[in-house]
């Protein structure tokens, strides 16, 4: 199994 | 006061079948460079990056930046009256509460007027950062959203790895494995057949295939598909829309527990 990651790991809010 | 027109209303709605999968709703920024959409899908794993820029109308003006919130089925509805051969004018006056679609037939024989409600939507930006990718890869957009549907029935996750050999899309579950190579084509008579692959290190990263099938409605609007990837990043498809712009899906990889 694979955890999902969300897009907040890498980007952060502008 | 903003005004976009498009000979092609089959583009727009291309456009909107691009992103509906993933968006409910989406904002779409107008400025005088062109229209811009920036939104995560609910579960914040993918965003939608649309860019058309205003060269690339066959008519354009805004005068004033303009954000308008649209709701992406109400949009379709509205798209799905627009003939194939339509010409599409989308247009808003300055803080407006309602965004016009103008439909023309090629002789003009048939106008057709639209109105829809905008929607004040929270808007999250994400700041992505220029990134060199160890592996870029060109293929047949037709062929990426075959293997992603192929795939899709072994497991609910498909591994991407790219070598300077080529690359390989794998699959496992229930009922057994599944795995694609493609490798780099020697030479091929039409551009949009081909498989390039520039590649610095070689990666291996796994995505959820639901997300990528999602991406492939992008595939009428591009004969090739552009896959960006690094270790350890978000996981870049890019369409180019012709002159006008480009679609990119960026999608969070998922990690071994």
């Amino acid at each position: 199994t694979a955890d999902q990651i969300e897009l907040y790991a890498y980007y952060l809010p502008d | 006061m903003f005004e976009a027109r498009l000979v092609q209303s089959a583009i727009l709605k291309k456009v909107l079948e691009a992103i509906k999968d993933l968006l409910t709703e989406a904002t779409f920024d107008c400025s005088d460079s062109g229209i811009q959409l920036q939104a995560m899908d609910n579960a914040h794993v993918s965003l939608v990056s649309l860019n058309l820029r205003s060269d690339g109308f066959d008519k354009y003006r805004c005068d004033r930046n303009l954000s308008m919130g649209m709701n992406l089925g109400n949009m379709t509805k509205i798209m799905k009256c627009a003939g194939a051969e339509d010409t599409v004018t989308m247009k808003a006056q300055d803080n407006a509460d309602v965004v016009a679609f103008m439909f023309e037939s090629k002789n003009q024989e048939k106008v057709s007027d639209y109105e829809m409600k905008l929607m004040n939507l929270d808007q999250e930006h994400l700041g992505i950062p220029e990134t060199d990718y160890s592996c870029i890869v060109k293929m047949p957009s037709q062929e990426f959203a075959r293997i992603c549907r192929d795939l899709s029935q072994f497991g609910e996750s498909m591994a991407i790895s790219c070598t300077k050999e080529g690359v390989k899309f794998s699959s496992a579950g229930d009922i057994g494995s599944a795995n694609i190579k493609l490798a780099q084509t020697a030479n091929v008579d039409a551009e949009e057949e081909a498989v390039v692959i520039e590649m610095q290190e070689p990666v291996s990263l796994t995505f959820a295939c639901r997300y990528l099938n999602s991406f492939t409605k992008a595939t009428p609007l591009s004969a090739q598909v552009q896959l960006s990837m690094s270790a350890d990043v978000p996981l870049v498809v890019e369409y180019k829309i012709g002159e006008l712009g480009h679609i990119r899906y960026y999608l969070a990889p998922k990690i071994e527990d």
